[in-house]
């Protein structure tokens, strides 16, 4: 059963699909199954869907695991996935978030990727579709976003880590979220879990103009990353990407925003300064825990401001 | 399977934009296949460079040369990688 997974460790694709399985079997009431489409590669794109019944509820979507080498943020999806699940019921913000709305869950949104970083290259951070006019494999999935796609933010070359693919959503991992949310038509948040260097980021990043709700978000990624802060003292810096890091274009919380949604953020989770992607095991359940806090603040307060 | 012996990582920080500029040079210098784990973006926050053994020497003269500051975060990739493994197997086989 779910109880006997370990959530301290990191876990190949198949073991965190049967583990997907155990999570519907144990909440069949809460939990269900969805494929929202194929990868590159054929492998089944799974997104858990938590809902109290209703239909067309407005909604939050989570993700996690777009740069396949981020390993601590499939294993945190995996244990949030649980937690959402567990705490429905006996937290009071869980239960008034899943009585009033759904959540849509994609703990492996870049398979092809992910099973890579196991047989073959440990460092792998993109799709795996091949490139007519390159021996370069793969495209960044989070630079083929079609928000500002194309720009400076991101490179045109084949072989960049960065690449930004042959044209917006060319990517089957990323088009399959984008038909979603568009057939869905009411996502309120969109949540993409990145690491690492201890980021909350909102949009924009393909330009320097802020968002119309920027202060708005400001004062929630504040919040969140205090609420962060307190469990292990992980200091996490905020703002829009544009300000914060770099510019990037095509990016996941970028389109959503274009696309109505209001409350469209990224999480780089913790490095600790030590290990970058490579965060030992022993890291995953801090580094879960202490995101905890910050996510129910986002969710609860998209909750609390329907639009 | 790729593996990464003798490879590092370097904490490098930038303290001018001339230098910053020069990190996404040496970036974009395919025979050394460096790759940045955390890009360079403005002076003083720190990028991660995991560096290929081959190219360790090259790209530690280059730094030195032009004064960027580095330490190095990890010292092989590829220890590191053998623990995330060994670590791996023994919780399949207390799971199991």
């Amino acid at each position: 059963s779910t109880k006997t997974f370990d959530f301290a460790s990191y876990h190949t694709i198949d073991e965190i699909y049967d583990w997907i399985d155990m999570l519907v079997d144990g909440h069949p009431s809460l939990v269900s199954k969805i494929q929202i489409g194929q990868s590159y590669e054929n492998r089944p794109l799974y997104v858990l869907k938590f809902s109290t019944g209703g239909s067309n509820r407005p909604a939050i979507w989570l993700d996690t695991g777009i740069h396949s080498r981020e390993w601590v943020t499939q294993a945190t999806g995996i244990w949030t996935a649980n937690k959402i699940a567990e705490e429905y019921g006996q937290d009071p913000s869980v239960t008034a978030i899943l009585d009033s709305m759904d959540i849509f869950f994609e703990i492996i949104t870049n398979p092809d990727g992910f099973a890579f970083t196991h047989s073959s290259n440990r460092m792998w951070r993109k799709t795996r579709s091949i490139n007519a006019s390159s021996h370069c494999v793969g495209v960044d999935p989070n630079r083929n976003w079609d928000a500002g796609f194309g720009g400076s933010g991101s490179s045109s070359n084949p072989c960049s880590d960065i690449y930004r693919g042959p044209y917006a959503h060319s990517e089957r991992e990323v088009k399959a979220i984008v038909d979603f949310i568009h057939s869905h038509g009411n996502m309120k948040s969109v949540i993409s879990i990145h690491s690492y260097s201890q980021m909350l980021l909102f949009p924009y990043g393909y330009k320097t103009e802020p968002v119309p709700n920027h202060q708005e978000l400001n004062e929630l990624a504040k919040k969140a990353v205090n609420d962060l802060a307190v469990l292990y003292g992980t200091k996490y810096t905020y703002g829009s990407i544009v300000d914060t890091i770099y510019l990037a274009d095509g990016t996941t919380v970028d389109w959503a925003y274009d696309n109505g949604v209001k409350y469209s953020f990224s999480f780089e989770l913790r490095d600790t300064g030590r290990y970058g992607f490579l965060l030992p095991s022993s890291q995953i359940i801090p580094t879960a825990t202490e995101t905890w806090p910050a996510l129910l603040d986002i969710m609860v307060y998209v909750l609390e401001h329907p639009y | 399977e790729q593996l990464f012996v003798g490879d590092q990582v370097l904490r490098i920080t930038a303290s001018n934009e001339e230098q910053i500029t020069l990190l996404r040079v040496l970036g974009e210098q395919a025979e050394l296949q460096v790759d940045f784990w955390r890009h360079p973006t403005s002076p003083g926050r720190p990028a991660d460079l995991r560096v290929p053994f081959p190219s360790l020497q090259a790209v530690k003269i280059f730094l030195e040369s032009n004064s960027i500051s580095y330490s190095i975060m990890i010292k092989d990739v590829q220890e590191l990688l053998d623990e995330e493994k060994k670590t791996m197997m023994k919780s399949r086989r207390i799971g199991r």
